[in-house]
């Protein structure tokens, strides 16, 4: 049970300038950021709800707010899970995909059975050092995904056992300048 | 040997051999091929000075000079290219590093840029900012928008309602880019949008710079009583990352592009997972 009525009403207060423009003081600052927070905990119950009911099966689902440093515990270490897409644009969007992760060889099942194509690569030393103690995928999983308009599409992602050839020369591509 | 270039269908993006540096765009389908320099600066922020005791702050952007120093001459840089994504990873420095990034048929180039925590031992407060340095003859004209809306010109140092006698070089120039600014000639149309509201100008023809970060040591004294130095939560500074789209085309048809790029970074599409399999979807 959750309303998407705390994440409106942090958005209201976060129209005030200070919120805008940053000059607000530090910890008013830190106040919006946890009215925010708290929204949106509570509009992810609102998204499982609607997913669910559009469905018509209850999943588990979870959000990964952490993508952009490479953190996201369940594709760290599911063997197959589920990706989806929910479009808000009111045309089809093609977009990349990029999910932390620790095997070297996924496959990636688009909506229609189709296999599609993914590269698996080297999570940088420069997001290594952004995310310090957190978050342990070595890889990123990258691929796109089409979503059609108003609407979502899921992508489904299992890891395939056995070493991946492409992987292992891409990691032989990496070099350093002199 | 550092990266050299990547490429998709749509765009080629070369990087200088030497400094490691991007060198230049080229449009394949335009047949537009534009030399454009882009590294990172920091100004260093005013504590104020004998004209005026106006310190850099949360309010006021006040550089105490017109020159931006290069976080660094050049980078080490390395290369992936797959079929998906061809990118090249450059580090300015240890606390400043970008991603260069071109995905199969997308007609932009991404730059991902990771900046922080600023360092503030040498007592200097930095303004960080991403400058791209062409050879447009953009005549003192710049274009910013207002969230998303209407497209602004503004022009170095001047004002459409009065005679400005400009004292502030670098910050008089300075305007809000909630989502997008460009810099064109006749022909060509160099545009950066963002992925967050930024500070933007053009301080020179056929460059174009962007704000990405900032620390500071001074209160600017116009209210909030701190100087702009959040802590992060390790204690020694922010750390923030972005990302910049670039899109080079003709002044013609650039507004189509942006347009709807920038819509799909404003509604961006949401990631949701569940673990296990399940049967794949995607309603009629």
């Amino acid at each position: 049970n959750s309303s998407s009525y705390e994440l409106r009403k942090a958005m209201g207060v976060a129209q005030h300038h200070d919120a805008v423009s940053g000059t607000a003081k530090q910890h008013v600052t830190n106040d919006y950021a946890k009215q925010l927070s708290v929204g949106w905990d509570a509009c992810q119950v609102v998204i499982s709800n609607a997913l669910a009911s559009i469905g018509g099966s209850k999943e588990n689902f979870m959000f990964c707010t952490y993508l952009n440093i490479s953190i996201c515990p369940l594709t760290e270490a599911a063997h197959t899970f589920v990706v989806v897409v929910y479009n808000p644009l009111p045309r089809l969007v093609n977009q990349n995909i990029r999910l932390p992760v620790n095997g070297n060889h996924y496959s990636v099942t688009a909506p229609d059975g189709q296999a599609v194509l993914n590269e698996v690569i080297p999570v940088s030393s420069f997001t290594q050092k952004v995310r310090r103690d957190r978050g342990n995928a070595i890889n990123e999983l990258v691929f796109q995904a089409s979503s059609p308009p108003v609407g979502y599409s899921s992508y489904t992602i299992s890891k395939v056992p056995g070493r991946n050839q492409a992987h292992s020369k891409l990691l032989k591509r990496l070099y350093e300048p002199a | 040997p550092p990266a050299k270039g990547i490429q998709n269908e749509h765009l080629r993006v070369l990087f200088d051999p030497k400094t490691g540096l991007l060198k230049e765009i080229q449009n394949l389908d335009k047949s537009i091929s534009l030399p454009v320099s882009q590294n990172f600066f920091w100004y260093n922020a005013s504590a104020g000075n004998d004209d005026n005791e106006q310190a850099s702050g949360a309010y006021i952007f006040r550089p105490n000079n017109s020159k931006a120093f290069p976080i660094s001459q050049g980078v080490h840089s390395y290369q992936v290219k797959t079929q998906v994504v061809q990118e090249v990873y450059q580090n300015f420095s240890s606390w400043c590093s970008q991603v260069v990034r071109l995905y199969a048929g997308q007609p932009y180039v991404e730059l991902e840029w990771t900046v922080g925590p600023i360092p503030i031992r040498d007592g200097l407060g930095k303004e960080i900012i991403s400058r791209f340095s062409t050879n447009l003859q953009t005549d003192g004209r710049f274009y910013t928008d207002s969230n998303g809306r209407e497209i602004l010109e503004r022009r170095r140092d001047y004002r459409a309602t009065w005679n400005l006698s400009q004292t502030e070089p670098v910050a008089g120039n300075y305007y809000p880019v909630n989502s997008r600014i460009y810099i064109k000639d006749q022909k060509v149309q160099l545009t950066v949008l963002t992925d967050r509201s930024q500070g933007g100008s053009s301080t020179a023809d056929g460059s174009l710079e962007l704000m990405v970060h900032r620390r500071l040591l001074y209160d600017d004294s116009r209210g909030v009583g701190e100087p702009l130095l959040e802590p992060g939560v390790y204690h020694d500074g922010l750390v923030v990352r972005g990302r910049h789209l670039i899109l080079l085309d003709t002044a013609e048809s650039s507004a189509e592009q942006h347009r709807l790029l920038a819509q799909q970074e404003f509604m961006a599409p949401q990631l949701v997972l569940a673990p296990g399999g399940g049967p794949p979807y995607q309603p009629g």
